[in-house]
C-alpha cells in the first residue's frame, strides 16, 4: 500500500490540477513559506478519511475548497485521489484483484461529499476499512504533522497507549 | 485483548530500547507501563536518560532532545509493524546537523519496509532524499509543482513538471 | 485605563500596519478590537492577508506564516515601547531561507532601541551576529562557555574563555 | 537597562561558576542539542523573579539546582546574577545613582531562596518593582521561548490583550 500518486484539483491552494508521483523510497517536498507544502499532508488526510475540520486546519470542511486569491475565482468543489500500489497484497481480501487502488474523495461548495474506490462509488466506511487493516489510518503513527512531533514526548500515558493499539 | 496490548508493548519496547542509543549516540531510554496490574486501562510512560546525564523529566527535555525521543517511539511502533508510507512534515526544525544527519540515515534504513515523504527546509535533508518536488505560488496563492530533481544526476535535471 | 489602552493600541496598530508588508513583502495587515466599545475588557484579532491572498484565517496559515505574523506583532510592540534587551529562542525554526534574511535584517534595525540575545542553529542568523558564544557539554550533562567569536574579525579568532 | 553580564552557578546543568559578557548589539548563543543554550534563558527568567516552577521546565522550584551528573554529584545551590547597565536611567528613582545593577538570585537545596540587589539582601517585590517600569519584565514580550513564538497568533484576543497592556 505504498503512495503512487496524489492528484489535488480545488483542493487549498491547489486550485488547478496538480499531480505528484512518488516512485522512490525517500520523496522530499521542498519549498518557501506558504507555498502548500503542508496542504498536501492536509489532502492526504482528508482522502483517507479524516473528518475533523480542526484537524484540517479549518472551522467548517468546506474551508478546504479553494477559497480564490487576487487572481482567481473561488473553486466549485475539492477532490483528491491518492492511488496506491497494491501489489505488496496488504490491503484487505475484497481488494486483492487490484495492482492498484485508487481512493477519491469529492466536497462541492453546495456540501455534497463523495467517496470513490477506483471510481465506484462508496461509503466513508468502506474507506476507513481499507485503511485500518493496513496499519496506515490516519490515526496512526504514520503522519506527523507540522509542529506536532513533540506532542509524543509531552502528552499524558494514556494518550501515548493509544499510540501502541494501532500497532497491536 | 490484553495479550495482545502485552506482546506489542514488549516488542515496540525492545525497538526502543535498541533505538534511544542510536540516536542519541549512547544513553538509554526505555517504555514502562504506569499500571502494569491493568493492561486495558494503562498508559505508557516514556523513561529517557540522554549519555552521562541523570534520568530526565521530560518536561526538562531540550527542544531537540524530545524530538529525538519521539522519533524513537515513533520508528520503534515502525519497526514493530511497518506502515507502507509515512509522511514527516518538517520534524527536524528543532535538530542540529549531527542530530538531521542521525535521523536521516535512520530514514534510510527504514525504507526497507516504508516509502517516506518528507517536508523540510534543511538542506542535509534534501541531499539524502531520492527526489525533490518543488512546489511554488509563482502566481500568489494558486500552489503549483515546478520541478522534480534526481538524486543520484549530479546534474539535477530539473524537468519542468506539466 | 480607557484612553491609555486605546493610545497603545493605536500606536501598535500602525507599527504593524507598516511592518507586516515589510516581513510579508507585500500584502496587509492589521489588529482590530474585538469589542471597540469595551475598552477595559476588548480582546484583540488579527487580520492577516499575505501577498496575492484572501484574508486568512489565523488557523489555516501555514508554520512560516504564523512565525512572521507573530514577529510582525512583537516587533510592533518593541516599537511603541521599546523593552532594553530581547531575548529569541529559536524564533526562525519554521523559516524558509529568505524569510530569515529578512527577519535578521529587522533585528538589525531595531538595535537602536534594544540589545538582543539570539538563540539559533541557523546558519543565516549566526553570520549577522556580533558575537557567537558557543555553549558545549564536553563532560556529558555540565554546560561550559566554550568559544567567543566576532563577526568583523575575519579570522574568527576563538579566545578561550576561562 | 541592557543586560552585561549573566552569572551562572549550580544552575540546572551549569554545574560550574559561568560567566557570559553582552557587550554586543546581537548575540548569538549557539551549540549542540541539549547543552544547555535554553537553560541560560531559563536563568535570566529565574533570577527576574519568575514564580511558576513549570514555566521553568521543572515540577518543583529545586528543579533549577544542578541534580548531578555520571561525573558530578548533586549541587547544594543554584545562584544567578544579572548585570544591567542603568546608564540609559531607565530603572526607577531609587537606583538613579548606579551605573550598573547587579540582581542575584540563590536557592538552597534546603529551600532558603533570597534576592539580592546590588549584593544588598531584598524582597521579590523590589526586583519586580525594578523590572516593572522598564518594559523588561518576565511576562512582557521581551523574551520568547523555544517553540512559543507560534502562540502569540494562535492565542485567543483576550491573552493577546495582555500583551498590548505591557506595552501601555
Ligand atoms: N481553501 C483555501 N483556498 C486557498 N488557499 C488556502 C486554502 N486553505 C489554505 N490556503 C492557503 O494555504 C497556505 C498555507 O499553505 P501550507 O500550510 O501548505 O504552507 P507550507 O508550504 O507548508 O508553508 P511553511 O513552510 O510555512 O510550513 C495559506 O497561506 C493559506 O492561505
Ligand atoms: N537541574 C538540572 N540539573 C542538571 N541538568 C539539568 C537540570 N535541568 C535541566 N538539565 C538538563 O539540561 C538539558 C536541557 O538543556 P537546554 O534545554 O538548555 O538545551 P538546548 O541547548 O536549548 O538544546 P536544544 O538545541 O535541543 O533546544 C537537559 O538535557 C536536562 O537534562
Ligand atoms: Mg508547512
Ligand atoms: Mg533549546
Amino acid at each position: 500500500m505504498k503512495i503512487r500518486k496524489l492528484e489535488l484539483q480545488g483542493f487549498k491552494s491547489f486550485v488547478d490540477r496538480t499531480v505528484l508521483t512518488f516512485e522512490h523510497d525517500v520523496n522530499a517536498v521542498v519549498g518557501p513559506n506558504g507555498c502548500g507544502k503542508s496542504n498536501t499532508v492536509d489532502a492526504i488526510r482528508w482522502c483517507m478519511g479524516e473528518q475533523s475540520a480542526r484537524h484540517l486546519r479549518g472551522k467548517s470542511m468546506d474551508d478546504v475548497i479553494f477559497n480564490g486569491s487576487d487572481t482567481r475565482p473561488q473553486h466549485p468543489f475539492a477532490e483528491v485521489t491518492l492511488t496506491f500500489d497494491n501489489r505488496d497484497g496488504l490491503a484487505p481480501p475484497e481488494f486483492a484483484a487490484y495492482a492498484e487502488i485508487a481512493v477519491t474523495r469529492k466536497l462541492t461548495r453546495d456540501g455534497n461529499s463523495e467517496y470513490l474506490i477506483n471510481r465506484t462509488p462508496v461509503r466513508l466506511m468502506d474507506v476507513t476499512n481499507l485503511f485500518l487493516g493496513s496499519g496506515a489510518g490516519t490515526k496512526a503513527y504514520s503522519i506527523v504533522e507540522q509542529g506536532r512531533v513533540g506532542l509524543i514526548v509531552t502528552s499524558k500515558p494514556e494518550d501515548r497507549r493509544a499510540l501502541l493499539e494501532e500497532a497491536a | 485483548s490484553r495479550r495482545r496490548f502485552r506482546e506489542t508493548f514488549d516488542a515496540v519496547n525492545a525497538h526502543f530500547q535498541e533505538l534511544f542509543p542510536r540516536l542519541f549516540r549512547g544513553g538509554k531510554g526505555m517504555l514502562q507501563l504506569t499500571d502494569d496490574g491493568d493492561l486495558l486501562e494503562t498508559g505508557v510512560e516514556i523513561v529517557a536518560q540522554p549519555p552521562g546525564k541523570k534520568l530526565i523529566n521530560l518536561e526538562a527535555m531540550s527542544g531537540g532532545e524530545k524530538t529525538l525521543t519521539a522519533v524513537t517511539l515513533l520508528f520503534a511502533l515502525f519497526l514493530h509493524r511497518p506502515s507502507p508510507f509515512c509522511l514527516l512534515d518538517e520534524v527536524e526544525a528543532a535538530l542540529d546537523e549531527a542530530n538531521v544527519i542521525r535521523l536521516v540515515d535512520l530514514v534510510r534504513d527504514l525504507t526497507k519496509h516504508s516509502q517516506f515523504i518528507l517536508i523540510t527546509h534543511n538542506k542535509r535533508t534534501m541531499s539524502m532524499a531520492d527526489v525533490l518536488y518543488g512546489v511554488t505560488m509563482q502566481e500568489p496563492g494558486v500552489s503549483k509543482l515546478v520541478s522534480v530533481k534526481l538524486r543520484q544526476d549530479e546534474a539535477l535535471q530539473t524537468t519542468a513538471v506539466a
